[in-house]
């Protein structure tokens, strides 16, 4: 399994 | 000027334990509502989300917006200097270069202050979209920090699955596996003790063993935990702090390569 990151479910603001 | 009291500095002391695992430096936003902070990890995989109203402080004084940010590392060592029973005060000054720590005791006669210097930080903030969640479960935050150190034990993940008859726990790993069911209480004598489970839809998901661990440094704050899940989102694992706040952590699930 891989884990991904935070960031490709939550936009930059 | 910026000053914030609290009448003992535990609920701070407690907040600190349970972001520094994950967090090495982060902004505080203070204005006149509260302080709030929004950090990520380093690896960018789970995101601290802590808010803390002002009118949960026994006093607090924002003229202006200001953005600290500190030393997570330094601020934790701080906090430990002082008792839980004393009252803390933060004060910094408009543009400031430190913060200052004050630690009264009780019967006021130790007087303590810790001056930190503050860093320059590159101010990263993430849009978190309102979601309804397909399974909310309320439990015990003890006794999800213990399943989270058991079943730490047999993988380096752990799965949730929550459907109407319960939530269910489990890692699997070279050794054996493991799985923890939980039932939604019926009845109980405290609050505390539930487990409630609200679900719109049956969710399973796997989350790394290594942040749940981490999160669960925040069971001092509050008996009860609320774990938000929906398919392919980040999970959010809250603990009230007091009638003060909040501390939301985000995780990204592990996916099937």
């Amino acid at each position: 399994m891989s884990q991904r990151s935070i960031t490709s479910f939550f936009g930059k603001k | 000027m910026f000053e914030a009291r609290l009448a003992q500095s535990a609920i701070l002391k407690k907040v600190l334990e349970a972001v520094k695992d994950l967090l090495s430096e982060a902004t505080f936003e203070c204005s006149d509502s509260g302080i709030m902070v929004q950090a990520m990890d380093n690896a960018h995989v789970s995101l601290v989300s802590l808010n803390l109203r002002s009118d949960g402080f026994d006093k607090f004084r924002c003229d202006r917006n200001l953005s600290m940010g500190m030393n997570i590392t330094t601020m934790t060592k701080i906090l430990r200097c002082a008792s839980s029973e004393d009252t803390v005060t933060l004060r910094a000054w408009d543009n400031p270069d430190n913060i200052i720590f004050i630690f009264e005791s009780p019967s006021k006669e130790k007087l303590a202050e810790y001056e930190m210097k503050l860093i320059n930080m590159d101010q990263e903030h993430l849009g978190i979209p309102e979601t309804m969640y397909s399974c909310v479960v309320k439990m015990p935050s003890a006794e999800f920090a213990r399943i989270c150190k058991d079943l730490s034990q047999f993988g380096e993940a752990i799965t949730i699955a929550c459907s109407k008859e319960g939530v269910k726990f489990s890692a699997a790993g070279d050794y054996g596996n493991a799985n923890i069911k939980l039932a939604q209480t019926a009845e109980v004598d405290k609050e505390e003790e539930a487990v409630c489970i609200d679900m719109q839809e049956p969710v399973k998901l796997t989350f790394a063993c290594r942040y749940l661990n981490s999160f669960v440094k925040a069971t001092p704050l509050c008996a009860q935990v609320k774990l938000s899940m929906s398919a392919d989102v980040p999970l959010v694992c809250e603990y009230s702090i007091g009638e003060i706040g909040h501390i939301r952590y985000y995780l990204a699930p592990k996916i099937d390569d």
